[in-house]
């Protein structure tokens, strides 16, 4: 744990009365290295590690606090503010999204392959239904990958949440034609489950903007898994430059990863993280607690 | 990188970066840089141009000397079974081998013994009518162990080459799951088939970070690992943790995974890995 690193680290600062320039770099460094080993991506913990540096040389030692207690609490702090996002849960503690009145609400689920989309997409769906009472449509518009849309067809019929199906028509196609059958249907919320790409495949990173185009959807998720290493800093820059998200999913958080996708993904996109996948099921759907992943990310 | 360009402690913080971009990990990567550094120190290498040749020699020795062929049975068929965490990769990889051993000349059959989740029997069915190879299916939520005992019962009746079979998903923090592969590695056998599984491939996803290490040593203590099939490696991912597994648990790599299709797959190839780690 984060604390008894740093046990052996404040052992040398102790008897000093401040934290100073040269008793803090290792300080620094056992941060640096404890991000690194969450997963957490180099630049964003060289970006993270600086401006803690910077927050506890500006700092007064507190009276009566170890200094080692009270560089925790600034990277604590400013791991909490870096991945929080004031106003996204109502007082009921919803997730608030971007519900229109006029026409159906309109989510899209993006990600690269196998990162829990479909899964997600059904407990989005189950979800809404439970705490907002909407009235959601599932849209099965993974063409690609053998069974997608069989396998949405399931979770649909498991939650009791209509599936719109067209094996025929291209994914853009089916996404618009969606919106209609929606409409038609009485549905208040339309969430679209696409297919896993690569953000290197040019193709398939048009096919994915030609579905935001002709849905223009009120949300757009970026879902990751919780166990992506280093990499996150490539598809969540890749996807948030492509499309324009306005929040993130980290699945299978419910395994012992440090998670530090999370940061990398807040960090790099700026965009909330709206929900954690915590389990198969379609109970499994958690709003983000930025404190609560601060805690596991810190080890 | 300048010929002849003497080496300094910049070049060696570079490339300890590298190594961590690429997903070795802290303490794999500070190892590796004690290594270089040895070899700084007794004048192996002097300058620039030689640190990053000398590591990827390095790399490749480690990655192959214990082999990366697949494990076959010595006499009759052979059982190959397929585990990993959810959408690692394991039902598309299933696929490709199934591919790969029809390729030369090994005729397979399929066990779907993901019997949990969503449309995954269908999903495999899709793939053995493309690859033209017969599969065992399972009445929905049976016992995976039970599909696992009957593919090895179907292989030993058909006369067919080798058995692969498909597990479910799951994290390796799940006891009960991990409980349930055991059970499943023992049905592979059939009470008949000596040795079987005889291969037991982990699919890790190349995107996957230090995780992948407890999750390769967990397997391997529930269902004896003995090679990893890396999938998605033509992301932009490197897929560094494999290094790790093969440091610290001693599984090597058998395959790697290129892509969405059954071809899309190789036989692991140290050289061109490890020259792209560094790209
Ligand atoms: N334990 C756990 N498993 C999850 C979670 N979310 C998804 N999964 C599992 O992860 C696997 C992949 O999920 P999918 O929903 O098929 O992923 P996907 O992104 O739709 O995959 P593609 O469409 O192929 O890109 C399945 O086995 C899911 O049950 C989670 O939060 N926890
Ligand atoms: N680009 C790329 N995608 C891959 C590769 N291998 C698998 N995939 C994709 O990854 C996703 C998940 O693959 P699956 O084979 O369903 O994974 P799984 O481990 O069986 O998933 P669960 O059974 O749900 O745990 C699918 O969209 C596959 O097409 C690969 O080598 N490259
Ligand atoms: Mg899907
Ligand atoms: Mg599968």
């Amino acid at each position: 744990a984060i604390s008894s690193r740093f046990t052996d680290v404040w052992r040398k600062i102790s008897g000093n009365a401040t934290i100073s320039e040269d008793n803090i770099k290792d300080a620094v460094r056992a941060i640096r290295t404890a991000l690194l080993e969450a997963d957490v991506s180099l630049a964003v913990v060289k970006n993270f590690t600086e401006r803690v540096r910077e927050k506890a040389l500006g700092e007064d030692v507190l009276k009566g606090v170890r200094p080692g207690e009270q560089f925790i609490k600034i990277v604590h702090d400013e791991l909490v503010n870096l991945m929080a996002e004031a106003d996204t849960l109502d007082d009921q503690g919803r997730a608030r999204l971007k519900f229109r009145g006029d026409r159906p609400t309109v989510i899209m689920m993006a990600g690269l392959q196998g990162s829990g989309k479909t899964t997600t997409s059904g407990k989005l769906a189950l979800y809404l239904k439970k705490k907002w009472k909407k009235n959601p449509l599932l849209v099965a518009a993974d063409l690609q990958r053998p069974a997608a849309v069989d396998q949405l067809e399931v979770v649909g019929k498991g939650i009791g949440v209509p599936v719109f199906a067209d094996r025929k028509s291209t994914p853009p196609e089916v996404c618009f034609r969606a919106l209609e059958a929606a409409r038609k249907g009485g549905h208040d919320v339309v969430i679209l489950d696409t297919a896993g790409r690569l953000h290197v495949d040019e193709d398939l990173m048009k096919e994915v903007q030609e579905i935001a185009r002709r849905t223009q959807p009120d949300e757009i998720f970026f879902v990751c898994d919780g166990m992506t290493g280093q990499d996150a800093v490539k598809s969540a820059k890749a996807f948030d430059e492509k499309l324009p998200l306005t929040g993130a999913i980290l699945t299978k958080l419910d395994g012992d990863s440090r998670g530090g996708a999370v940061m990398t993904v807040r960090a790099i996109t700026g965009k909330p993280i709206r929900f954690v996948g915590i389990s198969e099921k379609m109970d499994g759907l958690e709003v983000f607690h930025a404190d609560r992943v601060a805690g596991r990310i810190l080890g | 990188v300048g010929l002849g360009q003497k080496i300094d402690d910049d070049i060696l913080e570079k490339l300890e970066e590298a190594m961590i971009e690429a997903d070795f990990g802290v303490e794999t990567s500070g190892f590796l840089m004690d290594v270089v550094r040895s070899a700084w120190k007794n004048s192996t290498i002097e300058t620039t141009d030689q640190v990053l040749p000398f590591l990827q020699k390095d790399l490749k020795h480690r990655l192959t000397h214990r082999g990366n062929a697949l494990n076959f049975a010595k006499a009759g068929p052979s059982v190959i079974l397929v585990v990993g965490v959810n959408g690692a990769g394991k039902t598309t990889s299933v696929a490709k081998l199934a591919w790969y051993l029809t390729s030369i000349g090994k005729k397979v059959v399929l066990a779907a013994a993901d019997t949990f989740r969503a449309a995954a029997v269908e999903q495999l069915k899709t793939w053995s009518q493309r690859i033209g190879c017969e599969i065992v299916t399972g009445a929905d939520r049976a016992d995976p162990a039970s599909v696992a005992h009957r593919g090895a019962e179907r292989l030993l009746e058909s006369g067919a080459d080798v058995l692969l079979v498909d597990t479910a998903g799951r994290l390796h923090t799940q006891k009960n799951l991990m409980d349930e592969l055991r059970k499943i590695h023992a049905a592979c056998a059939a009470k008949k088939i000596e040795g079987a599984p005889h291969e037991t491939i982990l699919v890790l996803d190349a995107t996957t970070g230090q995780n992948a290490l407890n999750q390769a040593d967990m397997f391997k203590q529930a269902a004896n690992v003995t090679g990893l099939f890396l999938a998605k490696l033509d992301g932009t991912a490197k897929g560094g943790a494999v290094l790790t597994i093969n440091e610290r648990v001693e599984i090597p790599v058998k395959f790697v995974g290129l892509g969405e299709g059954v071809e899309d797959m190789q036989p692991f190839d140290a050289d061109q890995f490890v020259d792209a780690l560094f790209d």
